[in-house]
């Protein structure tokens, strides 16, 4: 999008073809819009240059407001370990997400534990053990089929025995609509919340770019179970431009945390508002 | 609901006979709404409001459907058309094995669905081997085989240590079934990027070894607009003869159903509805056309 051309109908067309496409909301897209004609009329506004830049300024505000900045930062508890809980729906990259992380927070000499929270699918564990190896980190892990709570119960404590600086909980994929499984995650909370002496410090959503409006109901749901504190947002090394994230900022006050972009440890990045609004104009 | 949102709209028209242009561009803006909310692709929905515009026009608002129910049983025709036939399954090879190559971006539940086809076609008396062709994924081969255990279905491995690609792994499967007897046999790849070049190469090579009798699409229910980019590079590269949406046991409305049939005309062959490996129903376009619709 070059946003050159006649700042006319045509060009508010475009800008709301391409939000729409970038599966931003189409009510998002409509306020963000109107605004930017209020905008256009009252700042004098007289060339699409200028509209866009004010448009990218307004998206860059939205993901950028006092509810959320004061927000932004991930957590640093001052009794550690300090503990963040990955949950979200099946294949968002959880597990490689962890991965991810606990390279980041290995590379810069912090001592990271694992907890292999899910303990229901096929082989989540192995593929974490891998990762765990791969990074230097710690895994604690119990059997098959046992109790996740009991898994991150476990990893706190031995993150507090062994000093480590972080503890980072894997749970299994659940659909937000599967009320038993949401409970399970209420239950881990609980458990987790009561043994740290507080709540975990991030409780992380994990969200596929990829993924269109179904995010707002994941994002709601997930957080009337549990107290979500931030979204990682994977997968935006392929097309999908991740728009949704912009309604989850301006309806539910989220902060973006970090980004996935690919799938080796190194392919993580502190979300940047202003990078991630170029990028749904490239 | 596309009904009440609808029922409002059409409101004034108590005592009306025919529906006219304004009356229909009124219900049209609800429809796109509805569509778009639904994750349909916004030039799929341009083109589906067009198509059914005309057709709701002058639509005689007979005795025994009201406006509303015209203008949704206009919209929801053209929905079950546009998403094609009730599908009976694959196409089984009269020379054995069968093989289902399973394609798709990353985490989608093709893994999952391997299983899931394997237990499907046990359970109608065949031989299916499963095959890991995924050696990039930490654990992919062991989560196969993990399934494999638990529908007592056998899954063709190439130890790691071999470095064998995935097309050879593939290539020397089909090899073994032929001498085993197994008479289908499932191809699970690694996910991967549809811009990937390398990656889309290799499934490339790997069809034009094995020749698949189905080279199927595995796409995640819940994927908004970007649906038709990846679906329509996966159809130019390769050969696809059908999609699966999986994850459709969640709450998402499955537009991104519509925007495949638009781009790539391939047809939808079975809707995964759970984790485990019963969870598999054949497509019925009646159904997931009222779930698009709201
Ligand atoms: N391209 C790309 N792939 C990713 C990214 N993050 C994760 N993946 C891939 O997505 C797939 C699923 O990742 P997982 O980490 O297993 O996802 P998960 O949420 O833990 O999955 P479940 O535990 O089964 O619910 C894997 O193939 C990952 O390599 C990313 O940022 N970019
Ligand atoms: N709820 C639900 N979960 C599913 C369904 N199909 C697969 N899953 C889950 O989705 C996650 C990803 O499934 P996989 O089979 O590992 O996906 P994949 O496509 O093989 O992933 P990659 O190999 O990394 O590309 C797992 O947690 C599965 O249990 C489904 O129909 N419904
Ligand atoms: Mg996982
Ligand atoms: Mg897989």
């Amino acid at each position: 999008f070059t946003g050159r051309g006649a700042l006319d109908e045509d060009f508010y067309e475009e800008l709301e073809t391409l939000l729409i496409q970038s599966d931003v909301n189409i009510h998002t897209t409509e306020r963000v819009i109107g605004e930017l004609r209020k905008a256009v009329r009252e700042e004098r506004l007289d060339s699409s240059e200028k509209a866009l830049d004010c448009l990218k300024r307004s998206l860059v505000a939205i993901l950028t407001e006092p509810a959320i900045a004061e927000k932004q930062a991930l957590k640093v508890s001052d009794k550690p370990p300090t503990l963040f809980l990955v949950v979200g729906v099946n294949g968002v990259g959880k597990t490689t997400s962890i991965a991810k992380m606990a390279d980041m927070y290995a590379r810069s000499g912090k001592k990271v534990i694992l907890a292999a929270g899910d303990t229901f699918r096929a082989a989540a564990i192995d593929q974490l053990e891998i990762w765990a190896q791969r990074t230097q980190t710690e895994l604690v892990k119990h059997k098959e089929g046992t109790d996740p709570a009991a898994v991150v119960f476990d990893a706190i404590r031995a993150g507090r025995a062994r000093g480590a600086d972080y503890v980072i909980a894997d749970t299994a994929g659940r659909l937000h609509n599967r009320s038993n499984l949401m409970d399970e995650l209420k239950k881990i909370y609980r458990v987790t919340e009561k043994e740290l002496g507080r709540a975990p410090d991030e409780i992380l959503m994990v969200l596929d770019a990829t993924t269109g409006q179904n995010a707002l109901s994941q994002a709601k749901n997930f957080m009337s179970a549990v107290n979500v504190t931030g979204i990682i947002l994977t997968k935006l090394d392929g097309t999908a431009k991740g728009g949704i994230v912009l309604t989850l900022a301006n309806e539910l006050k989220l902060p973006i945390k970090l980004i996935g972009l690919g799938e080796r440890a190194q392919d993580i990045e502190i979300f940047d508002p202003v990078k991630f609004v170029d990028g749904l104009f490239e | 609901s596309l009904s009440e949102k609808l029922q409002d709209v059409f409101q004034r028209l108590r005592g009306k006979g025919r529906l006219t242009e304004a009356d229909v561009t009124e219900a049209m803006r609800e429809v796109r709404l509805a569509l778009l909310e639904a994750d349909v692709n916004l030039q799929v929905v341009r083109d589906f409001i067009t198509r059914i515009k005309d057709r709701a026009i002058g639509v005689d608002v007979l005795e025994s459907l009201s406006p509303v129910q015209q203008v949704v049983k206009v919209v929801n025709d053209e929905l079950v058309a546009l998403l094609g036939g009730t599908q009976t399954g694959l196409q089984l090879s009269p020379t054995p094995p069968t093989v289902i190559m399973l394609c798709g971006l990353q985490g989608t539940g093709k893994t999952t669905l391997t299983g899931k086809l394997a237990y499907y076609y046990k359970k109608q008396g065949r031989n299916p081997l499963m095959v890991a062709c995924d050696i990039y994924r930490p654990a992919a081969v062991k989560q196969l085989e993990v399934l494999g255990e638990q529908i007592k279905v056998p899954v063709f491995t190439s130890p790691a240590q071999d470095k064998k690609s995935p097309p050879s792994i593939a290539r020397s499967a089909i090899e073994h079934a032929k001498a085993n007897g197994n008479d289908i046999v499932i191809l699970d790849t690694a996910g991967r990027l549809a811009i990937d070049e390398d990656l889309m190469d290799e499934l490339g090579q790997m069809q034009a070894w094995v020749t698949p009798h189905e080279v199927l699409l595995v796409v995640d229910a819940m994927v908004g607009q970007d649906a038709v980019n990846f679906a329509k590079q996966f159809y130019e590269r390769l050969p696809l003869t059908g999609f699966v949406m999986t994850k459709m046991d969640g709450d998402t409305r499955g537009g991104a159903a519509l925007s495949i049939r638009a781009v790539t005309s391939i047809p939808i062959k079975f809707m995964s509805v759970g984790e485990k490996l019963d969870a598999l129903e054949p497509f019925h376009p009646d159904r997931l056309a009222s779930r698009i619709l709201g």
